[in-house]
């Protein structure tokens, strides 16, 4: 099975992957410098989306949810 | 989408199909499933779109189609890979971006089981997205993102009737024969094909002998010495016709016929058994039935393949059996069972059919059952069933 999502870097990939932070987030070689700020937005917009506590962190619940099976189509589309 | 106070809802990706009759093809299957099974279930998955819209769905072997389906492992040409057991289970492409539905074949993809991920719940959510359907955000949603394991009544939720519909509209057929009253002229019409007689054979008395759709989707109805061919509107004009004219080689008064996947057609009578290519009977018929179907009794009710597995079952009295011609013994021992674990149908029925829009009905007296195969009992419908089979099926 795939590395479970749980450190930072993973996470990060996957709101990245299902629309949730811009795709070039994730890419170092372009440089893209995140916020503290623009990463616990995403992680709030993965909760509410999932219907989880807003808490902005990864939490156990949050974490579970980014490990569940899922369709490949990002959530956020346009 | 916006601040949490926003009502939970479907969301619509921005671009949908302008024709209504869409056709696919599945161009690589999954491993561990038989292409049969997965046919089915791929259809099944398309129908939970097309009961409630005006969408249809034609499976086609060749040419262009409109949604290709295809079971690929990690990269597979669209710089979307595929990630192994688990994580990603499939992905599909908006109508924009042509409509493909591709599945990860390293899924244990299982059918009507609570292992594995179910097929059928994963196709009819791609297919979602293949009709223009984002993500929603109401959990019990099927376009909801996130699998939820087998569920073996499952019901589309209102959260996706309004979405599909937002896009589509609604549904204004129902998907059974002959909604619309037939006219006077025509099927059900007075004079009678062949002996000049009024066909109220069928309108008067409606129960019948059998009832079969053959491989070239035409519908035919036996009773007595003579059949009739249904119609989308009733009974086809020029019938009823006598058997011994059209189908040379088979008896009056028949107990049950079936099609089977290879195309031919089998009708039964007391202890012997016949074979049908369309209308011409093949050599060395009749047979007996307990030759060519152990451990299937004489005298029969009904025989029909049934949509929900593609089984074949024989009815007698209040016992059915089922017959597997891939196993033996082709009937396990732990038939007959009770007829009344098909919830809501009755014993002693006259036949049943497979109708070429994949749904089974039971026929008995005059009246007929639509089965829900998912629900496996018989499906709930406004007007309620049993309805009488003279007005929706004959044009009476």
């Amino acid at each position: 099975t795939p590395v479970p999502i749980a450190g930072t870097t993973t996470a990060m990939m996957y709101l990245a992957r299902f629309g949730y932070l811009a795709p070039t987030a994730t890419n170092p070689q372009s440089g893209a410098l995140l916020s503290e700020e623009t990463v616990t937005d995403a992680v709030k917009e993965f909760q509410a989306f999932a219907g989880l506590n807003q808490t902005g962190e990864m939490d156990e619940e949050t974490v579970k949810m980014m490990n569940t099976p899922r369709c490949g189509v990002k959530d956020k589309v346009g | 989408y916006g601040s949490d106070a926003r009502k939970k809802r479907y969301a619509l990706q921005g671009s949908r199909w302008r024709v209504r009759d869409l056709n696919y093809r599945i161009t690589k299957y999954p491993r561990g499933l038989t292409k049969a099974s997965v046919d089915r279930e791929i259809a099944a998955a398309f129908k939970v779109w097309s009961d409630v819209t005006e969408l249809s769905f034609t499976p086609v072997t060749s040419g262009k189609v409109h949604i290709e389906i295809r079971f690929e492992k990690g990269e597979h040409g669209d710089g979307d890979p595929f990630d192994g057991p688990g994580g990603t289970l499939a992905h599909a492409y908006f109508p924009i971006y042509g409509g493909d539905a591709h599945f990860d074949d390293t899924e244990a993809w299982t059918i009507d089981s609570y292992r594995g991920t179910n097929m059928f719940q994963v196709a009819a959510h791609e297919f979602g997205h293949s009709l223009g359907l984002s993500h929603s955000d109401v959990r019990s949603s099927l376009m909801a993102p996130f699998y939820r394991g087998y569920e073996p009544s499952f019901v589309l939720d209102q959260d996706d009737l309004n979405g599909i519909q937002a896009l589509y509209g609604k549904k204004t057929t129902k998907p059974t024969p002959a909604t619309l009253r037939p006219p006077t002229i025509g099927g059900g019409s007075t004079d009678d094909g062949e002996t000049g007689q009024p066909s109220s054979v069928l309108c008067g008395d409606p129960s019948i002998d059998a009832v079969v759709t053959m491989s070239d989707q035409n519908t035919y109805v036996f009773k007595g010495s003579r059949y009739w061919r249904l119609t989308e509107k009733g009974v086809d004009s020029g019938y009823p016709k006598s058997i011994s004219q059209d189908w040379d080689g088979l008896p009056s008064n028949i107990d049950a016929a079936f099609t089977w996947t290879n195309g031919k057609t089998y009708f039964f009578r007391g202890g012997e058994y016949w074979r049908f290519s369309d209308l011409k009977m093949d050599a060395d018929y009749p047979k007996q039935i307990s030759k060519g179907f152990s451990g299937i009794p004489d005298d029969i009710d009904a025989a029909f393949v049934w949509s929900g597995n593609g089984k074949i079952y024989f009815f007698k009295g209040s016992k059915y059996w089922r017959f597997d011609p891939t196993q033996r013994p082709p009937v396990k021992e732990s038939y007959p069972k009770p007829i009344s674990n098909w919830e809501g149908l009755p014993n002693s029925i006259d036949d049943a059919l497979q109708y070429s829009n994949g749904y089974t009905y039971f026929f008995k007296n005059g009246n007929y059952w639509r089965f829900n195969d998912r629900r496996f009992k018989v499906d709930s419908a406004d007007p309620a069933f049993p309805r009488p089979a003279g007005y929706w099926w004959f044009g009476c």
